[in-house]
């Protein structure tokens, strides 16, 4: 099964 | 200060009615390059980017950079008091709590004014490097809207798979599968009709639905959509915005556990 990712995994945090 | 004011006030409107689905709060920048927002759905899985540039406004005026935090569904609720042909200019003092919008009709015989309360908004900003796609699908919004709504009656993720035969969107559900290929078709009378596909590399993708028919209510704002993929990375949906910019939806994407 898949899972959702997060932006988070992919951007960086300003 | 700030003071834009745009003749086509209904660009506004249907740019509110795009996002307001999946942003509830969000920050508005001002500053000279234009006006924009970057905002995250509340489980950080998608993310809006909107720029609208200075030069696409009549009169422009942003004496220094200022976010405004509002509530879109607010926002929304006052724009859609503006007649579609009205131009709408956007108010607001500097440090003040309230931005104004104002409505006129073309003739000049009616005027509006609506003033909206703004909010602190704690808003997370996320650094988007540019990135060089696997694949970059350009088609007409309307058939990316129609695909969209037709698989999500058949399941929740659309897989998007690229390759030299074209772009595919695949689901499976309950009920059964669904595959709708579109091939390239640059051969079509108007070119907002035509199909493009840039590939550098193959691409397979998987992508909740639910996000992507959100994506769609942008269609009004453009002819045409661009949807650019890479394998590992988030999807960008891309609506132009004639002569202002663009509003712009990253979608991270499911991944094998």
């Amino acid at each position: 099964a898949k899972k959702q990712s997060k932006l988070s995994a992919f951007f960086t945090m300003r | 200060m700030l003071e834009l004011r745009l003749v086509q006030g209904s660009l506004l409107k249907k740019v509110l009615e795009s996002i307001k689905e999946l942003v509830t709060d969000a920050n508005f920048d001002c500053s000279s390059t234009g006006f924009s927002l970057q905002a995250m759905d509340s489980s950080h899985v998608a993310l809006v980017a909107l720029l609208l540039r200075s030069e696409g406004f009549e009169h422009y005026r942003c004496d220094r950079n200022m976010s405004m935090g509002m509530n879109l569904n607010n926002m929304a609720k006052m724009l859609k008091c503006a007649g579609n042909d009205d131009i709408i200019t956007i108010k607001a003092d500097d440090g003040g709590d309230t931005v104004t919008f104002m409505f006129e009709s073309p003739t000049q015989d009616k005027i509006s004014d609506f003033e909206m309360k703004l909010m602190d908004i704690d808003s997370e900003h996320l650094g988007i490097p540019e990135a060089e796609y696997h694949a970059i699908v350009k088609m007409p919004s309307s058939e990316f809207a129609r695909i969209c709504r037709d698989l999500s009656s058949i399941g929740d993720t659309v897989v998007i798979s690229v390759t030299k035969e074209g772009v595919k969107f695949s689901t499976k559900g309950d009920i059964g599968s669904a595959n709708i290929v579109c091939r390239q078709n640059t051969s079509v009378d108007k070119p907002e009709e035509a199909t493009v596909i840039d590939m550098n590399e193959p691409v397979s993708l998987t992508f909740a639905l639910r996000y992507m028919n959100s994506f769609t209510k942008a269609t009004p704002l453009s002819n045409t959509v661009s949807i650019s993929l890479s394998n590992e990375l988030p999807v960008v949906v891309e609506y132009k915005i004639a002569e202002m910019g663009y509003v712009r939806f990253y979608l991270a994407p499911k991944i094998e556990e």
